[in-house]
């Protein structure tokens, strides 16, 4: 599975 | 551009903080989170660990400079708890990244902070991984193509 799997965006503005 | 790097209070968690905080303008901070759900903060301040306290963190009172983002390093089913997401009115920006594994980890590190060719040889170097392996993608490696 792609890495991206633990990234996450919270928040942008 | 300051980034708020938020770190578990593990050693290799650390090491990887204090690795970034030597090569980009960081707030690095520390988290451990006790059996009953008690947060401790520490703020690294050049040369030691210095404690930041909810109340400081929350009103944004423990730093100079502040950060245009937030960087939070959870691990993998310990989320970082909802006090710990740095509020709206001292940092725009949050990112969080849900493990502390090497090689995803630095993975999406050095694709947050755009690694040039160096700092990619230099985290491969460190941590004893193969250049392609955080670098899937070839970014910033000219011959790559």
């Amino acid at each position: 599975a792609s890495d991206l799997q633990y990234w996450f965006v919270v928040r942008i503005p | 551009e300051v980034t708020l790097v938020m770190v578990p209070r593990d050693e290799a968690s650390l090491q990887k903080g204090l690795d970034l905080a030597n090569r980009y303008p960081t707030l690095l901070l520390s988290y451990k989170i006790g059996a009953r759900g008690e947060v401790s903060l520490h703020g690294w301040a050049g040369s030691e660990w210095v404690n930041v306290t909810p109340e400081k963190y929350k009103t944004g009172e423990f730093f100079r400079n502040g950060p245009n983002s937030a960087l939070l390093i959870e691990e993998p089913g310990m989320p970082i708890p909802e006090s710990l997401v740095p509020p709206v009115d001292w940092v725009e920006s949050v990112y969080k990244i849900s493990t502390t594994d090497t090689r995803p980890l630095l993975h999406l590190i050095g694709q947050y902070y755009d690694f040039d060719y160096k700092d990619w040889k230099w985290f491969a170097n460190r941590y004893g991984m193969d250049m392609a392996s955080i670098n899937p993608e070839g970014l910033n490696i000219a011959w790559y193509h």
